[in-house]
Parts: C-alpha cells; sequence; structure tokens
C-alpha cells in the first residue's frame, strides 16, 4: 500500500 | 497601481491552461520585479511556482506589491475572449476590487476590455528552500509529457530512477508493469532541445502521482524543453522555463510505501 505525503511536511509555511 | 502589457498574449492562455486543472484560484503578486504566483492544490500534495518578469513584458509599472486575488476558472473564461495574437495588457489599483484586461488586436483594429472582480483569498506561502538537487534531468518536454501519459495508461504510481545511465521511468498496474529508460544522449545531433541531459551526485529513487505529473504536462506548450529535479526524501521539482520571461514550477511531494 501506497501513502501519498503532502508537501507541508516537507516545506514551512511563512 | 499595476500596469503591464505583454506583446504576445497568447502567452498567457497557455499560462492559465498549466494551472487550471490543478487550483481554482490563486493570489497574483504583482511586485516591481514582475508578476507571479503561488498556490497549492487543495489537497496540498503539490505546489505551483509561476514567475513572470517585468523585463518579459512591453510596458510594466508597479509601483508597491499588490495581492491580486483572482478565480482561476472565471480567469481562463476571460483571457479565451483575447485572440492568440492580441496584446493584452493587465491593470489594476493598488487595492483592487477589479482587475481590467485589455485585448488589442495586432493591427489595431478591434481593442476589447474586459473587467474582472478580485476576491481575498487567504496566502498560505510555502516557504521553499533554495536546494540543490542530488539529480538534475533536461528532457524534450513533448517526450515527457508522451511519457507520463503512457505511464498513466497502465498504473497510478510512476518510479522515477535517475543513475548516470538515464532515467528509469517504472509503474505497475492490474494489467502489468510498463519500463520507460530515457538515457542521456549529449553528443548525439540532436539541436539542445532535443537532447536528454542527466546530472547527478548520487542515484536518487522516489514514487510520485501520475495524476498531477499528467497535470503538470499541460504547460508542455510553453517549453520544448522540461528540468526534473529531485534530492531523497524530498518533493520532486518539475520546471518548465519560459523564454525571456520566467518559469511555470511545479513541486510534487513522494508517495511512500505504508
Amino acid at each position: 500500500q501506497e501513502m501519498q505525503l503532502r508537501l507541508d511536511s516537507f516545506f514551512s509555511f511563512s | 497601481m499595476f500596469e503591464a502589457r505583454l506583446l504576445q498574449g497568447g502567452l498567457l492562455k497557455k499560462v492559465l491552461d498549466s494551472i487550471k486543472d490543478i487550483i481554482t484560484e490563486g493570489n497574483f503578486d504583482c511586485s516591481p520585479n514582475g508578476l507571479s504566483l503561488q498556490a497549492m492544490d487543495s489537497s496540498h500534495v503539490s505546489l505551483i511556482d509561476i514567475l513572470l518578469e517585468s523585463e518579459g513584458f512591453e510596458h510594466y509599472r508597479c509601483d508597491r506589491n499588490i495581492p491580486m486575488g483572482l478565480n482561476i476558472t472565471n480567469l481562463v473564461k476571460m483571457i479565451k475572449c483575447a485572440g492568440s495574437e492580441d496584446i493584452v495588457t493587465i491593470k489594476c489599483e493598488d487595492k483592487p476590487d477589479n482587475v481590467t484586461f485589455l485585448f488589442e488586436s495586432k493591427d489595431n483594429d478591434k481593442i476589447s476590455d474586459f473587467e474582472m472582480k478580485t476576491m481575498t483569498i487567504d496566502d498560505e506561502h510555502l516557504l521553499v528552500p533554495d536546494q540543490t538537487y542530488t539529480a538534475v534531468v533536461k528532457m524534450p518536454s513533448a517526450e515527457f509529457q508522451r511519457l507520463c501519459r503512457d505511464m498513466a495508461a497502465i498504473g497510478d504510481t510512476v518510479n522515477i530512477s535517475v543513475t548516470k545511465e538515464g532515467v528509469r521511468f517504472s509503474t505497475t498496474g492490474d494489467m502489468g508493469t510498463a519500463n520507460i529508460t530515457v538515457r542521456p544522449n549529449p553528443s548525439g545531433d540532436q539541436k539542445e532541445e532535443e537532447r536528454t541531459e542527466v546530472q547527478i551526485t548520487e542515484p536518487v529513487s522516489a514514487g510520485f502521482a501520475l495524476r498531477y505529473l499528467n497535470s503538470f504536462t499541460k504547460a508542455t506548450p510553453l517549453s520544448p524543453t522540461v528540468t526534473l529535479g529531485m534530492v531523497p526524501n524530498l518533493p520532486i521539482v518539475v520546471e518548465y522555463k519560459i523564454a525571456d520571461m520566467g518559469h511555470v514550477r511545479y513541486y510534487l511531494a513522494p508517495k511512500i510505501e505504508d
């Protein structure tokens, strides 16, 4: 089973 | 106030085509440097980053930073009314309730103006760090488009592996598997835009959703080449450079084995 990661777990909000 | 005149109005249509499947609204940030947009899709899996530099416009005036919040679906409808050869001028006040689009035909025999309401959009700017990519692949954009389309016919996820020998795209679905390897060919007789080039410091491999990659390839008409940048365990960047103007860049978070 594959899980799609979200971008906010890599980049922070400014 | 903000005023920008673009001789190749068709470029705006192409830029909108490259984002309309991914976002429904966005803040176009007008600044003295140019017109930019950063927006995530609703599930926060991908990010669009557009830059149209002020130098690329025939006339550009921006006195202060103005966020121009626009509904993309409506914007597409309005820009569709411009002829592909039209000169397009975008105008708004410092705190705009409306944005004006002026379309002039090339022979100056038809002038249209459209006014569109702006909207307030909560800014969710992500800080994308400047990074050195472990693997950078430059290839013809049409080739990448074809490849993503073919892969999507077989599976939902593509695994992209880059080694100095080339780039391997693999997918698996109910009907079977598919592997396509694209090899670098810098010494051939091809024109620069027909070449595939691979620069790596170490091999990288990761899985990505084809649905998103396929949406990104809507930017293909903007550039003859596309550049993929990868770092282990980080989002991939897919970049289409717009000649003398800037870029449309997409970031996509990887998929992992659960």
